[in-house]
C-alpha cells in the first residue's frame, strides 16, 4: 500500500499534465 | 468492453482509473491501520501540476468561441481544484498521524474527485470537437438542398465548386472521429455513411446533369430525371443524418455490448 498511494500520485500527475497537453494542442 | 468512448480519452483515464479502484480495495481491506506513507512530496506535485492544467484551462475556456465549452470546463476545473485541495489535506493529516482514517478517506476521495474532474474536462473538449464536426456535417446537408434548384450546367459548375470543400473537409473529419472510437459499431455505421455519402457524391452530379439536359432539349422524361435526382439527394441526407445522430451517441446501447 505504501508504494500504491505514491505510484497513484505520480500517475494522477502525468493524467493531469496529458489532458493539460489535450487541451494545448486542441483548438478550442 | 470499452468504458472511454474515445481512444485519446482512454490511454488518458483508464490507467488511473484501474489504480484507483485498486488502491481502493487494498484501502478497504488494510482498514485495520497500517502507517500511510508521507504523501507530501508526490501531494505537491499533484498541486502544482493541478495549478498548470487550471491556469491553461481557464484561459483556454476564456479564447473559446465554443460556448457550451466555455460554461462546462470551468465547472470540471473547479471539480479538479477541489479534488487536489482533499489531497493537500489529507496529506496534512497523515504527517501529524499516519493511521489517519479521515486522511484515507481524503485521499480517496481526491483521486476519485480528480479523475472525475478531467473525465468531464475531457469529455467537455470532446463534445466540443464533436460539435465542429456536426457543424460542418449540417453546412453540407443545407448545401445538399440546393441541388434541387440547378436548372443549367453554369449552376450545376457552381454547385459542385461550392459542394467540394464541405464534402472534402466532412469526410476527412469522419475518418479521423471513426479511428478516435473505441466503439466498434459507431465505427462501423460512421464508416458505412460516409462511404455512401462519397459514393453517391458523382452519382448526384450525373443526376443533375441528366436533368439539366433533359430539360433544356426539352426531351422526355424530365420528371424522371428529377425524381432520381431527388432520391440521390433524399439518400444522402439520410446518411449524412445518420452521421450526426452516431456522433452524438457516447453510452453503449445492447447491439454495442453483444
Amino acid at each position: 500500500i505504501r508504494v500504491g498511494w505514491e505510484q497513484l500520485m505520480t500517475a494522477i500527475s502525468r493524467n493531469i499534465n496529458e489532458v493539460e497537453n489535450q487541451i494545448l494542442t486542441r483548438d478550442a | 468492453m470499452p468504458v472511454f468512448h474515445t481512444k485519446t480519452i482512454e490511454s488518458i483515464l483508464e490507467p488511473v482509473a484501474l489504480q484507483v479502484s485498486q488502491l481502493v480495495i487494498l484501502h478497504e481491506e488494510a482498514e485495520d491501520g497500517n502507517a500511510m506513507p508521507d504523501l507530501y512530496r508526490p501531494v505537491q506535485a499533484v498541486c502544482a501540476a493541478v495549478n498548470n492544467l487550471v491556469k491553461v484551462g481557464r484561459e483556454t475556456a476564456e479564447t473559446s468561441a465554443d460556448k457550451v465549452l466555455k460554461q462546462e470546463m470551468p465547472l470540471a476545473l473547479n471539480r479538479v481544484e477541489e479534488a487536489s485541495g482533499l489531497l493537500v489535506d489529507a496529506s496534512g493529516l497523515l504527517r501529524d498521524d499516519p493511521f489517519s482514517v479521515p486522511a484515507r478517506k481524503k485521499l480517496i476521495d481526491g483521486a476519485r474527485g480528480i479523475l472525475s474532474g478531467t473525465s468531464a474536462l475531457l469529455l467537455a473538449f470532446d463534445e466540443a470537437e464533436v460539435r465542429k464536426i456536426l457543424r460542418v456535417c449540417k453546412s453540407v446537408l443545407e448545401y445538399l438542398a440546393i441541388a434541387e434548384v440547378v436548372e443549367s450546367m453554369e449552376d450545376l459548375v457552381t454547385f459542385v465548386k461550392n459542394l467540394t470543400p464541405g464534402m472534402t473537409t466532412m469526410s476527412k473529419m469522419i475518418d479521423q472521429r471513426e479511428k478516435e472510437l473505441t466503439h466498434q459499431v459507431h465505427r462501423e455505421k460512421l464508416v458505412y455513411s460516409i462511404n455512401s455519402v462519397k459514393n453517391l457524391t458523382p452519382v448526384l452530379i450525373s443526376g443533375i446533369k441528366i436533368f439539366v439536359t433533359t430539360k433544356q432539349t426539352g426531351g422526355r422524361g424530365v420528371g424522371e430525371s428529377q425524381e432520381n435526382r431527388n432520391y440521390v439527394v433524399t439518400k444522402m441526407s439520410q446518411e449524412i443524418h445518420e452521421i450526426i445522430r452516431v456522433l452524438q451517441l457516447t453510452t453503449y446501447d445492447e447491439e454495442g455490448w453483444d
